[in-house]
């Protein structure tokens, strides 16, 4: 139909490059993906490790969660624990290695805000986002 | 064209309704708002008064922000603050008020994830998200 039609004319402007994706390291301490994460604002960022490569996603939730003690907050996990300690390994069906396939990667944004895109060594390339899907459904709409 | 039917066809089911929307109230202190968004692991929750009216969103890094002092981190705004301290103000155009507005609710969800839906009141009837007008159009697709 034509909803296919737009989404194979678009499909090499889904891809958001590496570059501009705010990011973490796996062995970086969780203090500093704790300010990362409240600066960039964003709620899910991926983690790399020391050659590039996809590793996973960090959220505040998942940092947050590590400072509930008892009966109260503590800094500790801050300074104690790293990024590797919290991040949540990815499922390895919503990663994409093919850009082009607009079909399953509509099915993986169904329950996924936003998917990483490695190549054939798992070296991280960038993300797709569910706003530059909706961004084609609305103009195929308002046309 | 196709997209407008299945999303007039389906628009009946895209309210999630408030009693199963996490929320927190203006007058909660953060401590309460951080343990809440800590354990739902929603990005962004609704924040309403005490008239169950809408008043805005509020999210971890809203709360983390707060927490940043100088060169460390502070546990005082958990205390000293509530919520209406940080709650972010809704944009009212983005706030919807006819859930039959189809295309008016997708051109808005290109850059919310969702919205709050309220009456003529202001009272909080619940949120249409992104990922149902996805699931429609990952349906239109695979069909
Ligand atoms: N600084 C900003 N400028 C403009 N709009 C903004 C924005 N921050 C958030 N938004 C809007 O809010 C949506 C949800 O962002 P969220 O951070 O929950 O969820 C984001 C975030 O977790 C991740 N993401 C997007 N861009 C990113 C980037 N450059 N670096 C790292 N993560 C990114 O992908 C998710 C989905 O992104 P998507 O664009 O579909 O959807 C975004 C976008 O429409
Ligand atoms: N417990 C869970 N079970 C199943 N899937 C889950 C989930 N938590 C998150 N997801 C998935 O992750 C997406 C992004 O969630 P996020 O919390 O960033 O962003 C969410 C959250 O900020 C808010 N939201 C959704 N449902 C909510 C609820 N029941 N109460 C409060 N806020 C809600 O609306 C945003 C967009 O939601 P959407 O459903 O389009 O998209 C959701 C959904 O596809």
């Amino acid at each position: 139909p034509e909803i296919q039609r737009i989404l194979l004319e678009n499909r090499e402007h889904y891809l958001i490059p590496a570059d501009v994706v705010a990011n973490v390291n796996m062995d970086n301490r969780l203090g500093h993906a704790f300010l990362v994460l409240t600066k960039v604002r964003y709620a899910k960022i991926p983690v790399l490790d020391n050659d590039s490569k996809f590793c996973g996603f960090i959220s505040l939730a998942m940092i947050t969660d590590k400072m509930l003690a008892l009966d109260h907050v503590s800094l500790e996990p801050l300074d104690h624990l790293t990024v590797a300690d919290v991040v949540e390994k990815p499922d390895p069906d919503a990663v994409v290695h093919d850009i082009v396939d607009v079909e399953q990667i509509l099915h993986l944004l169904v329950d996924n805000p936003f998917l990483p895109v490695v190549d054939r060594e798992g070296i991280f390339e960038g993300i797709i986002t569910r706003r530059e899907y909706m961004k084609s459904f609305n103009e195929l709409v308002h046309n």
